[in-house]
């Protein structure tokens, strides 16, 4: 089980679709600073299902459309889909690909959809579970946030385990 | 099938130890499971080593079964919640001898926080990690340590990693570019690095 | 003599503009001076903008010697006590069209960061200034910007930079090298980098 | 008006005393991860009257005192020394030059001393007021903490400005 890709409009730097696709093993993504690799990071967690717009360095949600540029007017709404390749089955549903998209706009009115029916924030949660993907895993590490681990209380931790347990 | 706190831990804590000896060559880690006070003043009271786990699974026969086994350590003690239950991280690098985490310099403190990832990792990996400049405190040893480390466990899952480092790009499968023009529109241009694979697709505006 | 706050800020504000030209090539930025809400919910309050202060300063002729100048600037409302006024920084990067401050990159933030501290250095200049590892988050570019900067600047206040990177190295009048050994001990060589002057002296265990 | 030295003896990884002295201009301290540069400006912050042990990274202020390593015994004391030069009087006292040295020993006994006399704490950060130096000011920034200037509330940012006024 891997990502296959994500795709990205709307949502902060990135106006127009632009898809990426992932292959196994290790990819980096280089640009320099304030090219919108973050803002990357930033969607894959959004996509998952994070509610907290700090979490993505927003002040409210609707931080995550594009607001606008030199010459680029601002947009109505930002969509983020990620597919996560399910061969394994290690997602326990029966698709061998998940796509897990989300939508908001500026009235704050947002949608999830699971391979392209819509669902719950819970169900999205749901499917993700058990894998230690989402907020509370460990499989998405923040900028500046990797020394978090050791400057955490102890218990913090423990919810780190567990999620993976 | 969901494996219990206690088995993961015991796998982490495992782990963990062996990923500090590659991080920190001549240092000592351990995890350890500890109660914490409700205030937090007394400090964390020690309750079960990562040995005192396995030690205790054999005892009773059925720790692994029962989510609670810790607080039954507990008993005479005041009850204790289970939500105070955290995981202390101790780490002596080569030469040194005091353990307090705070004072670990901003390089240790990273990599301690990258063993303990990868420890979990290790016990029950995830199907892929995203690594936002996880090394920016890292000096080039121990940038290259770490990617040892990472291009070791890649067969096993799929490491997204973001950085403004050539060191780390080296050791890319995938490389994908990103920059922003006078429009504050993101753009990205990708290629592969090996000569046997497609590359990887990126779709800029339709 | 002990310039007051109004005079401080109005020149901080002044010179941030034109640090943040030579940091953000294209970008533009600003101080300002906000009144905020108790609760902070609703957001800080603009009271005074940079331009404000000097042409009150005019009108009222008297403004750099009143500290308590931008509360009669409130007459008519709530009775603020003078400890809610803050400083706002504004920051737009070239090309960009939005200013909130927590949307910015890890670089940008930094930089950033950067030019509010030069512009109070502008301003009224410590006499020295330590700086560790302040450029781990910018690129080679915004590296080589930042420490043109700083060499500028280095006339008129002495900077000791504390880093990892080679890059920042090569702007040292005076290198200190600090390595440890097996035993915990840190040691420090130093040399100087300019053939006119005496190597800075460290002396080690006695 | 500027940094002439300082001494540590018995501070964190310096047992021994060990002696820097800086010019004018700009002075780089690099070496390895936790070879001991962030100690140096933990240090300066120290002897200058730092207050929480937090800021030095650590939970009791006897953290300092150096704990002993491989074949090194522990300290019983930790003590550092830095000297200003005021040659242009800035230190609005009448010395050219103003050393200031603190010492901290295990049974928490600790002392001041402003060019050799033992003095209190309020008389050190009376000579730095009006430098801009001292804590409240924006002279040192630690590791890891220049985003602060960002990511903290306006008041802060005023303080800063003000001690600088
Ligand atoms: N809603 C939005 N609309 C337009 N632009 C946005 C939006 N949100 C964020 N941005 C822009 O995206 C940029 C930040 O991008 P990002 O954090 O991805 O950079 P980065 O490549 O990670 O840089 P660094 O190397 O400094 O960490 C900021 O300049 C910000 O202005
Ligand atoms: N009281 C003490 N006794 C002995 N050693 C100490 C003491 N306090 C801190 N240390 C050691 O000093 C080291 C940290 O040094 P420091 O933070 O100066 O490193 P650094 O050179 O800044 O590294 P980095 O580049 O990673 O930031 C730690 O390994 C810690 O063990
Ligand atoms: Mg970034
Ligand atoms: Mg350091």
């Amino acid at each position: 089980m891997h990502l296959r890709s994500i795709s990205l409009k709307g949502f902060k730097s990135f106006p127009d679709r632009t898809t990426l696709e992932f292959g196994p093993g290790v990819s980096v993504i280089v640009g320099p600073n304030g090219s919108g690799k973050s803002n990357i990071t930033d969607a894959v967690l959004w996509a998952m299902g994070e509610q907290s717009p700090l979490a993505v360095r927003g002040q409210a949600m609707q931080d995550v459309i594009f607001a606008g540029g030199h010459g680029q007017h601002e947009r109505s709404e930002a969509e983020v889909e990620i597919v996560i390749d399910n061969a394994d089955g290690g997602l326990g549903v029966e698709f061998t690909e998940v796509s897990i998209l989300r939508r908001l706009d500026r009235a704050s009115d947002g949608e999830y959809r699971l391979n392209g029916a819509r669902c719950r924030l819970v169900d999205v949660l749901e499917v993700l579970s058990d894998t230690g993907l989402g907020r509370e895993g460990h499989s998405v590490v923040s900028q500046g946030r990797v020394e978090a681990v050791v400057t955490s209380k102890p218990r913090d931790r423990r919810l780190l385990i567990e999620e993976a347990a | 099938i969901r494996e219990t706190f206690e088995a993961t831990f015991a796998a982490t804590a495992r782990h963990f130890e062996e990923v500090v000896n590659r991080l920190f060559p001549g240092g000592r880690g351990q995890l350890r499971l500890v109660q914490e006070d409700g205030q937090g003043s007394g400090g964390p009271r020690r309750i079960l080593g990562a040995e005192a786990i396995d030690g205790q699974a054999r005892e009773s026969g059925g720790l692994a079964d029962d989510e609670d086994g810790e607080d039954r350590e507990q008993a005479g003690e005041d009850a204790t919640p289970e939500d105070r239950v955290g995981v202390e991280l101790e780490i002596t690098p080569a030469g040194k001898s005091m353990k307090r985490l705070s004072l670990l310099s901003g390089g240790e403190k990273s990599l301690t926080a990258l063993a303990f990832l990868f420890s979990v990792f290790l016990a029950r990996p995830c199907p892929f990690y995203i690594l936002d400049e996880v090394e920016a405190a890292l000096d080039d040893i121990n940038i290259d340590r770490f990617l040892d480390l990472l291009r070791s466990y890649s067969s096993r899952a799929q490491f997204i990693v973001v950085t403004h480092q050539r060191r780390t790009m080296e050791v890319a499968d995938w490389l994908y570019g990103v920059s922003m023009g006078g429009d504050g529109v993101s753009r990205v241009v990708s290629r592969r690095l090996e000569a046997d694979r497609e590359p990887p697709a990126v779709a800029g505006a339709a």
